[in-house]
């Protein structure tokens, strides 16, 4: 999925069809936007209410030819329809010059339009990825419409999760659980301090698993993270959770298909949950060409949902839908990643849909829609032992920075 | 579904797509450009339609390049051919 870079800041949005099509029953007009609506809303805790006046968010038209922004359309065939992303308002104008039609294969089917459409309303780009509802070609009508992952996972990148369970007689669906906020200590309730981590709070990796839990790895052993802090009951050995795999990790990450991936030196391993997902290790070389040994870091972006490595001054760009995966323009000078130094120890996509980047005792929140490290008080970087690992005695701000106690974030 | 062809038209769908400058679109004026670039942008536009990306104009790309889709353009926002973010 790729994300336009702007997104609404409500989450209760109004709708209004101010010019219906002009050779369809309008009730049956009414349902079908719901419906297409209700495709984004089911993944998460969006809202959207029809109104018949009055200012609304997103405004729908059915017109032909020139009208009115500029960007004419064609006649029946080519371009059906467009819409603004939420930067520009969010409306959208659908072609009157096309057949439309409503659970029907003949003419072009207005639900599977509709939904597409209000993506670009809520803020999702055209996906490469063909499957999905956001890729850019109308794929005719499809009686058992199924978002794609692609796109629930383009959707909740920008609106979170679902929080509410109204979706639960589906198993398997994502988004039932509340998005996590940034874990961090606090002053009413300390955590218990790690003494491992507290006295030395650098480590070698950090990821999400599947199921929304984040971990980090140090030598042999791994700590599960808390809204405050670290779980009790750890340290534990990392050899005993998942077994197969040794300790001393380099870098990990869930992708969407669910399973975890760790690499170490010129060696990479899936695990599914924590199960070894089959004849492990391989070689970086031949599961990841064009990935380096030896890593930094990695992890799943939420930008694009592609899969980033970085290795001291740069970082490399993994698309296993391409060939070849990494273009021939990677690697890329780390720089890029404006704010972030050299030499990370670990990156993390959190569930907050902002990327943490990790190096000594200290941390970088980077904004994925500014495209550079937030600019807040306390400054980035910030202490990772005290936000991060639930060390209450631990400067808030990185060691020898200037933050106060005051300075709630 | 009507054929799409010819290098023109091909090059009016991959403007208007953001595959290549706005101004190639200008009716009124004809338009140059280096033959690298075009590749590249035939390239990009095969790459994101799941084609192989030959940067050749071949029957298959202009095939999808006929199919009814819509209008927003495809390279927009974290686009790669940014000049400065």
């Amino acid at each position: 999925y790729a994300l336009q870079g702007s997104r609404w800041r409500v989450k209760n949005l109004t709708y209004k069809i101010s010019k219906y099509p002009s050779k369809l029953n309008r009730a049956e007009v009414d349902n079908e936007l719901a419906k297409a609506f209700s495709v984004w809303s089911d993944y998460t805790d969006l809202t959207f209410t029809q109104k018949r006046s009055g200012q609304v968010h997103i405004e729908i038209r059915f017109e032909k030819g020139e009208h009115g922004d500029g960007d004419p359309f064609d006649g029946p065939g080519g371009t059906l329809a467009h819409a603004y992303f939420p930067v520009y308002g969010g409306d959208a104008h659908f072609d009157d010059a096309e057949m439309w039609s409503i659970n029907s294969r003949r003419g072009t089917n207005l639900f599977q339009v509709a939904a597409h459409e209000f993506g670009h309303s809520l803020g999702l780009s055209h996906s490469d990825v063909r499957s999905a509802l956001m890729a850019p070609f109308y794929r005719g009508y499809d009686p058992a419409f199924q978002l794609d992952q692609d796109d629930i996972q383009g959707i909740q990148a920008l609106y979170g999760h679902k929080t509410q369970t109204d979706i639960g007689g589906l198993p398997g669906l994502p988004g039932a659980a509340a998005p996590p906020s940034v874990p961090r200590a606090t002053t009413q309730q300390p955590s218990a301090e790690d003494p491992a981590l507290c006295g030395d709070p650098k480590f070698d990796t950090i990821f999400n698993s599947a199921d929304g839990g984040t971990f980090i790895f140090k030598g042999e052993h791994y700590w599960r993270l808390t809204e405050d802090g670290v779980a009790s009951g750890y340290p534990r050995l990392i050899a005993r959770a998942w077994p197969g795999l040794p300790g001393n990790i380099d870098a990990a990450f869930t992708y969407k298909n669910g399973k975890t991936y760790f690499f170490k030196g010129s060696k990479y391993w899936r695990y599914n949950g924590q199960k070894m997902d089959g004849d492990y290790p391989k070689d970086i070389s031949e599961g990841f060409t064009g990935i380096p040994d030896n890593l930094d870091a990695a992890l799943v972006w939420s930008g694009n949902g592609k899969i980033y490595f970085y290795k001291g001054t740069k970082f490399w760009r993994f698309d296993p839908s391409q060939r070849p995966p990494v273009k021939a323009t990677y690697p890329k000078p780390l720089s890029n990643w404006e704010g972030i130094p050299d030499g990370i120890d670990a990156a993390l996509q959190y569930t907050n849909g902002y990327t943490y980047f990790f190096k000594g005792g200290s941390y970088w929140r980077f904004n994925d829609r500014t495209f550079s490290v937030d600019s807040d008080n306390p400054a980035f970087p910030r202490s990772t032992a005290f936000w991060w690992l639930g060390c209450s005695s631990a400067p808030r701000g990185t060691v020898g920075g200037n933050a106060r106690l005051s300075d709630a974030p | 579904a009507p054929t799409f062809g010819g290098a023109d038209k091909a090059m009016m769908y991959l403007a208007q797509y953001g595959y290549l400058s706005p101004s190639v679109r200008n009716p009124s004026s004809g338009h140059i450009m280096d033959e690298s670039s075009w590749r590249r942008a035939i390239a990009e536009f095969q790459s994101f339609a799941g084609l192989n990306a030959t940067g050749e104009l071949d029957e298959e790309t202009t095939k999808v390049m006929s199919l009814p889709r819509c209008g927003v353009r495809d390279k927009v926002g974290f686009g790669e051919s940014r000049a400065k973010r």
